[in-house]
């Protein structure tokens, strides 16, 4: 563990718990991409099955079960409890463009071909595309609540620090794992755009509005 | 020892 990827988790829970926060204080999940939530908890739950096999620490174990269960939590408000709020009309990413593709890849380029390896892999290759129905939600409605940017500058954060924890294990451990490094870098380019809009509007007390 | 190594990131 390094200080990069701690706060890196960290900073994953923290944009689960604003999300969490939004929907259940303003009783809506208006803005929020269902979808991408969806793609979230198909990607925690590929990716940790691992917890029936495996035990690598108690703070390992205890993260990998709250991400699992809020990002079912997080589905099951959207499309349960507070169904009438959801937008689903300008939410109408077709998640099977991200899906079939990560399975192919996965299938293609692997470590090893063993189930719980590519199931792994499937879900960092998925993982590094999962918010782009949300980003387009964003870019649809053309401005996002400014909770929703918050969560949005958390999450994108998350794997940006990730990205310095392998620059770290790579000089200080020798260990490095290219498939999660290619898929991270993805994932945090896509958020570049949003970066540069959290940081020159939202931090100034404006409203997130895209470009029309 | 290598498994732990490359999947003990979240």
């Amino acid at each position: 563990m390094n200080i990069f990827r701690l706060f890196g988790d960290l900073s994953h829970l923290l944009a689960i718990i604003i999300l969490l926060l939004k929907i259940w204080k303003t009783r809506s999940c208006a803005g929020i991409s269902g979808k991408s939530q969806i793609l979230f908890a198909i990607v925690y739950t590929s990716r940790y099955l691992d917890l029936m096999t495996t035990y690598i620490s108690a703070y390992n174990t205890f993260m990998k079960i709250v991400f699992v269960a809020t990002s079912y939590a997080t589905v099951f408000l959207m499309y349960m409890k507070f169904k009438a709020t959801y937008d689903r009309n300008h939410d109408t990413f077709r998640i099977e463009f991200l899906i079939v593709p990560a399975v192919i890849l996965a299938l293609v380029i692997n470590q090893e071909f063993t189930v719980l390896e590519v199931l792994w892999t499937f879900s960092i290759y998925l993982e590094s595309v999962a918010i782009l129905p949300q980003l387009f939600l964003v870019s649809k409605t053309g401005e996002a609540e400014s909770i929703t940017s918050h969560y949005l500058f958390a999450l994108g954060s998350y794997r940006a620090l990730y990205l310095l924890n392998w620059v770290y294990r790579y000089y200080a451990e020798d260990h490095y794992d290219l498939i999660a490094i290619v898929a991270g870098l993805v994932q945090t380019v896509l958020y570049c755009d949003f970066f540069y809009l959290y940081i020159t509007k939202v931090l100034k007390g404006k409203k997130l509005q895209l470009p029309a | 020892e290598n498994y732990i190594k490359s999947k003990d990131e979240l």
